[in-house]
């Protein structure tokens, strides 16, 4: 099972988002691979201080050889990027679109596999919606960010039109939420209005431990397990769990 | 005078602080022209409520047409655009690059032109900064955002001399700090020790004020003239305007 965390604005924790589900999966004994598909190489940094051995990088594949994955915690590999990654995103689209697809297809093996993507609806992204099969699109409380939404909503259906893929969207997760924000309760409403049951009921609040943690690759569910976003992240888990075993 | 603002990490506070600085220089009745070049549109959307009127918008100069700009305030023009552009960010980059600067020769009578630009270092960004003599870079107190400095400072220097212009780095302003973070005065420390001179000594406090603001299409300097978010965006005008006289 495949899943694409993904939002062309920037910004509205993607990575963050990425970084501590797949920590809860492999707590929870399934076996993971985390793929990074940003030139920032953001989720690589989480997981290895030092530099990314060129084996383990997905750029790889637009050169048609396979990336390794490498073991960064119990049940989770990773295969990461770094800033070599960017000379294929304006190469010919038309190549590289499927080589993520077709070379997942050959890594076998894992019960969930999570994508991290840039901000931006290029190669890597397109690429990375057409080899999954659900979509996760992580949105902060603002107007920049909800005005893209639906945009972004609909960019998925046409891709899943044109290229008979089975790519479908999980849902939208709040992110960074801010409780004394009475402009997150009105937008709220109008989220709820337009997407319904799109929107998870979980939502993550803002927490200066979460900036801490990620900058110290150590997820907040262990740096501050009793904490507000420890809890939150816990709940969305369960809920991701529960919504993939009824579609 | 052009002015590009650029950082490949995503919702570090590109778009919002074009859209004060702008309205800064207009206020100070320099005439400005504020270019969009994300296909979200976000600093578009700023400005103008409706749809963006297609002879508006930016992508005309990769068809070799003239985009007219349209007055959103008193001294201040916006060419802007809205999600096609995007068709154009996987063209052939070499043919528009050169695009943007060739018609920006001809749009001559703006005292400041500043430029937005996506969250990445794709065609446009590239365009953006080979057409420009200056470069801000706002970044969060962020481990994310940090990590990247260093390469956007350097592929800033690389494109300087591969392609004979004269863009220089004006500055790196630290923006959404956030007092309670102790966080952020170590990081102060190893900024200040890596970038020194270039780091502007104002720094943007996170303020909810300012997503409001973003969000109405009203610059918080005038929403809220007297909170901590304007007296800062002030003082970094301030800032701005006395290194330009230096260099
Ligand atoms: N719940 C939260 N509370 C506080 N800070 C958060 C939270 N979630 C994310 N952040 C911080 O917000 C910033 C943006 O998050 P992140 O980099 O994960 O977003 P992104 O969507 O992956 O960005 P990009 O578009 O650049 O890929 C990071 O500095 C991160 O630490
Ligand atoms: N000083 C601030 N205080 C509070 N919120 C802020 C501040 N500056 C920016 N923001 C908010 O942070 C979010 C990101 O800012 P913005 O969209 O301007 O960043 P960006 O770098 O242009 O993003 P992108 O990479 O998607 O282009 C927006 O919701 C904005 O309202
Ligand atoms: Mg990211
Ligand atoms: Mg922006």
């Amino acid at each position: 099972m495949r899943i694409v965390m993904t939002n062309q604005k920037g910004g509205v924790g993607k990575t963050t988002l990425v970084f501590h589900l797949a920590t809860l999966f492999a707590n929870d004994r399934k076996s993971v691979l985390v793929i990074d598909l940003d030139p920032q190489g953001n989720l690589t940094s989480c997981f290895l201080r030092s530099d990314l051995p060129p084996q383990n990088n997905i750029a790889l594949v637009c050169e048609d050889k396979r990336p390794e994955p490498i073991t960064v915690a119990d049940h989770l590999d990773l295969v990461g990027t770094d800033s070599s990654l960017s000379r294929y995103e304006n190469h010919d689209p038309m190549d590289h679109l499927e080589a993520i697809g077709s070379w997942l297809d050959t890594t076998a093996g894992y019960d969930v596999t999570i994508l991290d993507t840039p901000p931006s609806m290029g190669l890597f992204t397109r690429g990375a919606l057409l080899a999954s099969d659900f979509a996760i699109i992580p949105a902060d409380v603002s107007w920049f960010a909800l005005k893209g939404l639906a945009d972004l909503v609909k960019s998925i259906e046409i891709l899943r039109a044109s290229h008979q893929t089975s790519i479908r969207l999980l849902g939208i997760v709040l992110n960074n939420v801010q409780e004394r924000q009475s402009f997150a309760q009105e937008t709220w409403a109008v989220l709820d209005d337009q997407y319904g049951y799109l929107l998870f009921k979980t939502t993550i609040p803002e927490s200066v431990r979460v900036r801490e943690a990620t900058s110290q690759g150590i997820p907040v569910t262990r740096l501050n397990p009793r904490g507000k976003a420890a809890e939150a992240y816990r709940q969305l888990y369960k809920e991701i769990v529960s919504r993939l075993q009824t579609v």
